[in-house]
């Protein structure tokens, strides 16, 4: 009720005690502690989890394009591409790649399943559709172990229902 | 609750942030260990525990600020020098653990986080009143900026406890506002604008974060409002200040709904002379409406549907009203207007006592005079609307002046009739602003209070009220952009409409570089 | 007369929200894209 809001009687604000050339003077001395751009920036450094010592001649540090997000942008849809981005999501875990690694799929349709752990993508449209589910054939990309060998591989899952409540 | 032990308990936590195969499952371990001990209890302890793993933290952070110049003597770089936040990110990774691991003791996760919060908000305060313009702000941003990462979310799923969060966040930031700890204004602004935090608090639980963060606006425009009744800013305040226009710039794009409904205490903490601010905010309207270009010709605003429709209005209107009891008498004065004394001295009951004039730089109570001019509007309004038959009448009303206008709404309009003439003239200029300021996008405030301002213009029997209710106009045309579209059609209507004999009046061509001012105006407004 | 808020480094015209690569208030740079990118904590498992 002063007129100037936040002023008490002696030219002091009411809250801190402190006067306006205080005020101007701590402002002045935090001008020249600005927070920089790096100070918000998260480490997309990538640190493997079970390093292995590796021939000299390869590479030893990631290539830095990894870290760019033009790279991830322009990676394609085809099965190598596809299965980098699988890779790049379960085995690099807690990194950019993995977060770019998700966009990616994300743009081509996949979906992620919370209580499998699995992307689904769907084969044809679904035959029910609901507000808590659709069901239909889906794609699905998994590690499978079989009579004749172990792998990651694309398969498909016919009648499959996909709960909105697992959707990422 | 020793600080070696703590420094030790602290320092296995940094190594197993720093361990390249550290899991969750090791995380959890730790977190189960500290609870054990008693430490997460929420009590003294845990506020000694998260005290000391602060100042740990944030020591470790600035060891690496000396910079060796070459010759190996250590001195001050003058540019920012480098800091190492691993001390910091592994401490605000434990608090994240700790709210993600932790079993409850305390009712819940949001209450923990009040108790953390409000560690580092005291050894903020505490810090910078010690080492006062050597202290270090960039550690705590750092810390802060990783929690409202980890934190918040955008996920609707969560929208309660993000909620919670949110808040608990901005109740710190209020804490920690340029007032109390001016060294950290910056950092502060930073975070509270940032992406993390401003977004997500005025997205989530249907607008229950924006009183949040509007108290936070407002104790930021506060702050700058000493500084900012002058044209010259030093540098450092100058900076503070075109960090809060792209922040309300960003707010005018993004949410301006938000601004919309909180103009009123805005305007009630910027200067009256800092006027593009104020006009960012009064630019503001709802994103799902189409303003009509104010320079169409023969543009019809009666016909405009929105001009009936009152907008939505969340600040405290007519707080200052009450607080100098003047609430009642102005409510008793509109209900029973014959043979009330209230407007004889009403006046002077809008002057501050000489002291208090001299700190806030004007002789008047400027949100006392806002607060009157809005609440006595808004009741105009409302009594327009309760007294019209059909809506095509009160249309007719609200326009044109007639016998009948004066009847419905002349108890409200006697008031600002009285004011005009008895104010002197730093009173007037204040009384126009506050009535200017709800020149704003078309709704029945608008359109009232455009009335209002036309009207006190043809009554006014003197020329000098004509000529200060032109300026209070022009000085918010002639500023950069942008120009709430109230302003503009009121302004258009005085110069326009013969019935105003604007441009006969002398004040228009005093001077030659007057009159080109106002040919540029009116040809900007189209 | 105040300054040209088009010269703050924020496109007004944009139709996307401004806040989602708003830098900071001292800059005229946008922010660097995913710089604060946010791994769900459902991404995370054996």
């Amino acid at each position: 009720d002063l007129g100037a809001i936040g002023d008490n009687l002696t030219g002091t604000s009411a809250s801190s005690g402190h006067d306006q050339l205080y005020n101007l003077q701590m402002l002045e001395a935090a001008f020249h502690k600005l927070p920089q751009p790096k100070d918000s920036e998260r480490a997309k450094t990538y640190i493997p989890r079970h390093p292995a010592v590796t021939p000299a001649s390869y590479p030893q540090v990631q290539p830095s394009i990894v870290s760019h997000p033009s790279f991830w942008e322009r990676i394609g849809s085809d099965t190598l591409a596809t299965d980098m981005l699988f890779f790049a999501f379960y085995y690099q875990q807690n990194t950019y790649q993995q977060y770019m690694a998700a966009r990616e799929l994300k743009k081509q349709s996949w979906r992620f399943h919370r209580r499998y752990n699995t992307w689904f993508q769907r084969h044809v449209e679904p035959q029910v559709t609901t507000d808590e589910y659709e069901r239909g054939s889906y794609v699905y990309f998994d590690f499978h172990v079989t009579e004749d060998g172990s792998g990651w591989c694309q398969r498909i899952k016919n009648d499959f229902t996909f709960e909105y409540n697992f959707l990422e | 609750v020793d600080p070696n032990q703590v420094a030790v308990l602290f320092s296995e936590w940094c190594q197993m942030c720093n361990h390249v195969s550290a899991s969750d499952a090791a995380y959890t371990r730790f977190v189960t260990q500290l609870q054990q001990d008693g430490l997460l209890k929420g009590d003294d302890i845990s506020e000694r525990f998260f005290r000391i793993l602060t100042e740990l933290a944030v020591t470790h952070s600035l060891v690496s600020e000396q910079i060796v110049a070459p010759g190996g003597s250590s001195q001050q770089s003058p540019q920012q020098p480098h800091i190492s936040y691993f001390s910091i990110d592994s401490y605000a990774k434990l608090v994240v653990m700790v709210l993600k691991y932790s079993v409850e003791i305390t009712p819940n996760k949001a209450s923990i986080l009040s108790k953390i919060l409000s560690v580092t908000v005291r050894s903020i305060q505490k810090d910078a009143e010690e080492k006062k313009a050597s202290f270090n702000p960039r550690p705590y941003f750092r810390l802060f900026i990783n929690w409202l990462y980890d934190l918040t979310t955008t996920d609707g799923h969560h929208d309660s406890s993000n909620f919670q969060v949110l808040t608990a966040f901005a109740n710190a930031f209020h804490m920690l506002q340029p007032l109390r700890v001016p060294a950290w204004s910056f950092a502060w602004l930073e975070l509270v604008s940032h992406r993390s935090f401003m977004p997500k608090l005025l997205m989530c639980n249907s607008q229950k974060g924006w009183p949040f963060f509007q108290r936070l606006l407002v104790a930021l425009l506060k702050f700058m409002e000493p500084y900012l009744r002058n044209a010259e800013l030093p540098e450092a305040m100058d900076l503070l200040y075109k960090g809060t226009m792209r922040v309300l710039l960003v707010l005018l794009h993004d949410f301006p709904e938000f601004l919309c409904d909180y103009h009123f205490s805005f305007c009630d903490v910027i200067p009256s002379s800092c006027i593009q601010m104020r006009n960012v905010i009064l630019s503001a309207f709802p994103r799902n409406m189409r303003l009509p270009d104010p320079s169409t010709p023969n543009l019809k605003i009666d016909l405009l549907a929105e001009i009936s429709i009152a907008p939505r209005i969340m600040s405290d209107v007519d707080g200052a009203l009450k607080s100098k009891q003047l609430k009642t008498e102005v409510d008793e004065y509109l209900k029973r207007p014959e043979g009330s004394s209230f407007l004889s001295d009403l006046n002077q009951k809008l002057l501050l006592p000489q002291n208090e004039a001299s700190v806030a730089g004007t002789r008047y109570n400027v949100p006392l005079i806002n607060s009157l001019v809005f609440y006595v509007g808004i009741q105009a309004v409302q009594q327009l609307q309760l007294n019209k038959a059909n809506p095509s009448a009160s249309v007719q009303q609200i326009n044109h002046i007639s016998p009948m206008d004066i009847f419905q709404i002349g108890t409200a309009t006697d008031i600002f009739r009285s004011l005009i003439t008895s104010l002197d003239t730093e009173g007037r200029y204040l009384l126009l602003n506050a009535i200017a300021n709800q020149l704003r996008y078309p709704n029945s405030h608008t359109h009232y209070y455009s009335f209002i301002t036309l009207y006190l213009f043809s009554e006014a029997t003197q020329e000098i009220t004509q000529e200060q209710i032109t300026r209070v106009l022009l000085e918010r045309l002639i500023v950069n952009r942008p120009h709430p579209w109230g302003l503009l059609i009121t302004f258009i209507e005085l110069i326009k409409n013969p019935r105003y004999n604007f441009w006969s009046r002398s004040f228009t061509h005093c001077a030659p570089e007057i009159e080109k001012l106002f040919e540029s105006v009116a040809r900007s407004c189209g | 007369l105040g300054i040209d808020l088009t010269a703050l480094g924020l496109n007004l015209n944009s139709p996307d929200n401004l806040y989602k690569t708003f830098g900071s208030p001292w800059s005229n740079d946008p922010a660097k894209g995913d710089t604060d990118f946010r791994i769900p904590a459902c991404y995370l498992f054996d």
